[in-house]
């Protein structure tokens, strides 16, 4: 359970959520947490589990996603980390926000550009999830328009600029950085009420 | 239509980056 200043400081902290949201998170977190390993803690089997209902398989994203929720780089999603990412993807989260979070997301080796390269291999990833098949010049054609328009200073990688300007002009790109059951989480886990530390 | 999306907007219906899941738990 949570006292209630690391409850306040949490949604102090997130600036997009109240105490009880964060209570209601809570809930949300020890049901993903104890889904296989009963410690209270996320590991990455239980956030796949969580996203495809199946605790194994691959997915190119998966290990990227958990990265980015595990600041602290040991292995396992903790509350306060699950909060951070979270409030990244609330409808009244500031765009930049939204911007770096899919820019680190998309920059699979963590080089601080997205290759064309790694997007070649994301767009091929979810072909093959959807089983849908594209010539390679297709592919090639689809990777060429997308660089002439995102590359601007055209040296093969989107760098952070680039991405912020390419993403502006299309802002249905960051469509899966918001997460609408945020707006009314209280709503989605009302069993938050029987623990609450406040009324808000 | 895949031919007509930028690649962005093919990799952003990857399952993997869906969130949305996690609600369903």
């Amino acid at each position: 359970s949570l006292g209630l200043r690391d409850l306040a400081h949490l949604a102090d902290e997130s600036r997009c959520f109240s105490v009880n949201e964060v209570e209601a998170l809570f809930e949300l977190y020890k049901k993903i947490s104890c889904s296989i390993i009963d410690d209270g803690l996320i590991h990455k089997e239980e956030l796949q589990l969580a996203l495809f209902k199946t605790p194994s398989g691959q997915n190119l994203f998966l290990d990227r996603v958990f990265d980015l929720f595990d600041e602290k780089k040991n292995g396992v999603i903790e509350f306060d980390e699950f909060i951070h990412a979270l409030s990244v993807f609330h409808p009244l989260a500031p765009v930049e926000d939204k911007i770096n979070f899919a820019f680190r997301l998309y920059d699979l080796r963590q080089t601080g550009f997205i290759e064309r390269e790694e997007v070649m291999q994301m767009v091929i990833a979810i072909l093959m999830e959807s089983r849908v098949k594209l010539s390679d010049d297709l592919l090639e054609a689809i990777l060429d328009k997308t660089f002439e328009d995102a590359d601007t200073d055209r040296d093969g990688k989107i760098c952070q600029e680039e991405w912020k300007e390419f993403v502006l002009r299309h802002p249905n790109l960051l469509k899966n950085m918001t997460l609408p059951y945020l707006r009314d989480i209280t709503t989605a886990f009302p069993s938050f009420v029987f623990n609450t530390a406040v009324e808000d | 239509q895949p031919a007509s999306m930028n690649a962005f907007e093919l990799i952003s219906l990857n399952r993997g980056l869906n969130l949305d899941n996690l609600f369903e738990t």
